[in-house]
C-alpha cells in the first residue's frame, strides 16, 4: 500500500541544508500494523508527512494505493488525503472551535454521511477512546491526552484504509495507551486497516508486526 | 517552596462542572526533585498551573516562596512569573517567528542580561540540550522533540528557582530523555533549583527523590 523508492527529504535554511530523509526505500503491505522509531530528529514525522501527502519529497518516488503521488498538485494530494488516510500529527491539531464530539464528527460530515448513522459512529469512537463524558469539551478544555484521543478517534472515524500516526500514545498514561493500541490493533486485524504508528515507546513498538528503525533520515534496520 | 491548602479547580461548562482538583494539600520543600504522575485527565497539568501563577484556585489557599498567591492581580501573577519560574507547558509554546536561539535568549534579553553574557548562556544551554547545530531553525523547522528541548532550555535560562516541566519528556526518545533530566538533575544538586515535573514515563520518575500521584483529581499517595 506504501512504496517509496530512493526518497530524499531536504530542507534548506538560509544557507545549509537538513537531510531529513536520504535514500529512504521502504515498502508497506496492505494490512500491516508497523511502528517507525528512532531518535529525536531522525525522521520519523518527516516521513510520516511525505506517506501522507503533506510534504512532497525532493527526490525519489513515492506509491500510495497504486497512485504515485510524488508530482501530483495539492488539489488531487489533499483529495488522496480526505478519501484514504487517516492522520494523527505530533500535536494533535484539533479545530479549537469545536467540541471533542464536533471535531470527530467532521470528516464524517464532509464525507455526506447521513445526521443519524454520524451520531452513532461519533458516539461509538468517543466510548472506544474513554472520553464518552467530555463529548462538548473544546480543545482548550480538555487534557493533553484527552486531545490525543480526540485526535485518534477523528482519524478512525472516516475508516480510511491508512492511518498515520505520529506518536500517538506520547501525552498517555501507559494504561490509557495501550487501550488506544488495542482499539487501532482491533481494527487493523478486524477491517484489514493499514497502520503506520511513530512511538518512543518499547511497550507500544511491542504491538506491532514489524518495526522500521530510522536513524539520521536513513533506514537503520 | 510551595504550600497548598484545600485547593480546588472547577472548571464550568455550560450545566456542568469539572473538578480538575479536589482539596489538595501538597508542600514542596525547596530544592525538591519531584515527580507528579497520574493517569490521563488526572488534574495534573491544572495543578501546575496552579503553581505556576496561570490559574488561580477555585478554593483554598495557595503559596509560592513564602508569598501567597492565591487572590493576586494578573499583572503581580506576571512578575512573580517571569522573576521566580521556569515553566516548561505540554505543548512547548515558544514563539513561532524567533528562532530557537532567539527563544531561549528571550528571558535573558527581558532581565536586562548583556549581550555577551547572554550569547554565552544561551549557546551552553543549546549544548546541553544538544541543538547547537539547530540554533537558527524555527520550531516549525524543528521536530517535536527538538522543540521540547527548546522550551526546557529557555525555562532553565533565567535561573529560576522553581521549574515547573509538564511532561517535559513525552516528545523524546528514552535516551534524549535521561540527558534531559540528568541536565535538570544536575541543576538541582548543584544550584538548589526545585523541580516538580509530570511525567507518565516509569523511567523518568525514577530521576525523583519523591513521587506524588494523582487520580481524579485528587492526592492518591
Ligand atoms: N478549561 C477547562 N474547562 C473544563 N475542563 C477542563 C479544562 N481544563 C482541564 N479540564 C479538565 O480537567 C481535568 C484535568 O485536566 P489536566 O489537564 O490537569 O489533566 P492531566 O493530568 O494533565 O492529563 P494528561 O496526562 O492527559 O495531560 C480533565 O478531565 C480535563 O478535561
Ligand atoms: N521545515 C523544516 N526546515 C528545516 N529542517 C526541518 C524542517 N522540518 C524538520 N526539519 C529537521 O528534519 C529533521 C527530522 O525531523 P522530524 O520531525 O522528521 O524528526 P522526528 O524523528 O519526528 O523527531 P521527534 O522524535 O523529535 O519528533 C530534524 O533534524 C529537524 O530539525
Ligand atoms: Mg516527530
Ligand atoms: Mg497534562
Amino acid at each position: 500500500i506504501v512504496e517509496a523508492q530512493g526518497l530524499y527529504k531536504i530542507f534548506h535554511l538560509g544557507k545549509t541544508q537538513v537531510e531529513a530523509l536520504v535514500d529512504i526505500t521502504f515498502h508497506v503491505e496492505k494490512g500491516e500494523f508497523l511502528a517507525l522509531v528512532g531518535p529525536s530528529g531522525s525522521g520519523k514525522s518527516t516521513l510520516l508527512n511525505l506517506i501522507g501527502c503533506i510534504e512532497p519529497p525532493t527526490r525519489g518516488t513515492i506509491h500510495l494505493d497504486g497512485i504515485d503521488i510524488t508530482n501530483l498538485d495539492d488539489n488531487s494530494l489533499s483529495t488522496i488525503r480526505a478519501e484514504r488516510i487517516g492522520f494523527v500529527f505530533q500535536n494533535f491539531n484539533l479545530l479549537p472551535v469545536l467540541t471533542a464530539y464536533e471535531n470527530i464528527e467532521y470528516p464524517l460530515h464532509i464525507r455526506g454521511m447521513p445526521k443519524r448513522e454520524r451520531e452513532e459512529r461519533v458516539k461509538a469512537l468517543l466510548d472506544a477512546v474513554g472520553l464518552a463524558r467530555f463529548a462538548n469539551h473544546r480543545p482548550a478544555e480538555l487534557s493533553g491526552g484527552q486531545r490525543q484521543r480526540v485526535a485518534i478517534a477523528r482519524a478512525l472515524a472516516g475508516s480510511p484504509s491508512i492511518v498515520l500516526a505520529d506518536e500517538p500514545t506520547a501525552n498517555l498514561d501507559h494504561a490509557t495507551g495501550r487501550e488506544v493500541l488495542k482499539l487501532m490493533k482491533g481494527l487493523n486485524r478486524t477491517y484489514g486497516t493499514t497502520f503506520i504508528f511513530s512511538t518512543h515507546d518499547p511497550q507500544i513498538m511491542s504491538f506491532a508486526d514489524r518495526v522500521v528503525e530510522l536513524r539520521d533520515g536513513r533506514i537503520a534496520s
